[in-house]
């Protein structure tokens, strides 16, 4: 089973459209197997991706060197994951019963 | 199917069970059709809403990207809520005394069982990819419209692969050929989840169809409908316009053979959850859909063509 631990999820607002073109050249880097959750197209609408862990400090330092905002929109991915298989193992037992 | 638990996330096996139990319980309305098989040879179901010979039909599918969890479990919900709607809504016996709705819930059975098994952020389909170490197709980059143009990825081991011709994953070959032997599939609806969008065609080109001005307007009737339950709020335009450039749809496959009211739902994630919206959500989620897809269905029964 593929776990996700350390694996953040950036959101990344692009403030004009060469910052657009940086994220658009950082998708093409697929050493850093990044996962794009929303791809970069315009300044409206953030770019949601997937970092794992080894890729992580490339990725922001990519970001800060090129004065792209970014928050941390998920903090551990796998920690949400388990919580979900939790929930669905706990309802599940819960409809048997 | 009234005691099937909706409110959380199920295996393929437990979602196949649902199916069954609706068709079981409402047998004059729902039957069950296999439109054909996946990759990897699970059954691609559909359930028919049907009073009648002969209609005119609206499909729905879900689940094309297996990770969107929220897709699979309000289309679900979506086809009990229809059963039970029958001869009770007036507006949905109306609609079933005149159209036949055609829903498919689980549209990537492989992905599906893949992201509960192996990954749970797999989106493709799980076609080897020949010459390729990397498994998979994006389906929703495979329809024959626009197919290898911006927007796509010709990589096989990128998520976004378009595969290596239009219709070379089988679950889209499956679809495809299903509305073209239909041949009166009026409405066409794709449900995805991220980030609360209703779009219409086009994706892979940035022009606005000829339908702009009816499609836009059914598109803000349906996403104020939506939002009059929880207040979710929706962005409403063209796959371009709203989001971003992306070839090889199915909406605008669909459009461009002549089904005009081709729109796709991107389903609620909270902005923080991406695709693992938490179950408590299943509910509400496929509560306001229905009133969004209910708006839609109604214009397709309302303005013929």
């Amino acid at each position: 089973v593929k776990t996700f631990v350390g694996h953040q999820v950036l959101r990344i607002k692009a403030s004009n459209d060469d910052q657009i073109k940086e994220l658009q050249a950082l998708e093409g880097l697929t050493h850093l197997e990044l996962d794009f959750w929303t791809e970069p197209a315009n300044i409206d609408n953030p770019v949601d991706v997937r970092v794992p862990f080894h890729s992580l400090q490339s990725v922001k330092s990519y970001l800060e060197f090129n004065n792209i905002e970014y928050s941390i929109m998920i903090n551990d991915l796998q920690t949400v994951i388990d919580s979900e298989k939790q929930e669905m193992e706990t309802d599940n037992i819960k409809e048997r019963n | 199917s009234a005691t099937f638990n909706y409110a959380t996330y199920h295996t393929l096996d437990n979602l196949f069970k649902g199916l069954d139990a609706i068709v079981l319980d409402f047998k004059s309305l729902v039957t069950k059709q296999q439109i054909g098989t996946s990759t990897e040879g699970r059954p691609l179901y559909v359930l028919k809403f049907s009073t009648g010979a002969s209609r005119p039909a609206i499909w729905i599918d879900a689940g094309i990207h297996s990770r969107e969890w929220i897709t699979q479990a309000t289309a679900l919900w979506v086809g009990y809520k229809l059963a039970t709607d029958y001869g009770k809504d007036a507006s949905i016996t109306s609609l079933l005394n005149k159209f036949d709705v055609y829903l498919l819930v689980v549209t990537n059975p492989d992905g599906y069982v893949y992201s509960h098994t192996a990954d749970r952020m797999w989106r493709k389909t799980r076609a080897p990819n020949s010459g390729s170490r990397c498994i998979g197709v994006d389906p929703n980059r495979n329809w024959n419209a626009g197919f290898g143009g911006p927007g796509a990825s010709s990589d096989p081991c990128s998520d976004s692969y378009r595969g290596p011709s239009a219709e070379s994953a089988v679950e889209v070959k499956n679809i495809a050929n299903f509305i073209r032997s239909h041949g009166k599939i009026k409405g066409f609806v794709s449900i995805h989840s991220y980030s609360q969008l209703l779009l219409f065609p086009y994706g892979y080109k940035c022009t606005n169809p000829a339908h702009y001005t009816e499609l836009n307007t059914v598109g803000r009737s349906a996403a104020a409908a939506l939002s009059s339950l929880y207040g979710t709020q929706y962005k409403v335009g063209t796959i371009c316009s709203t989001i971003y450039q992306a070839s090889g749809g199915s909406i605008d496959w669909t459009y461009d053979i002549g089904i005009k009211y081709s729109f796709a739902f991107e389903l609620r994630d909270t902005g923080r959850y991406g695709f693992l919206l938490p179950a408590t959500q299943i509910l509400p989620t496929a509560q306001e859909t229905y009133l969004g897809l209910k708006k839609i269905m109604e214009h397709v029964r309302d303005n013929p063509y």
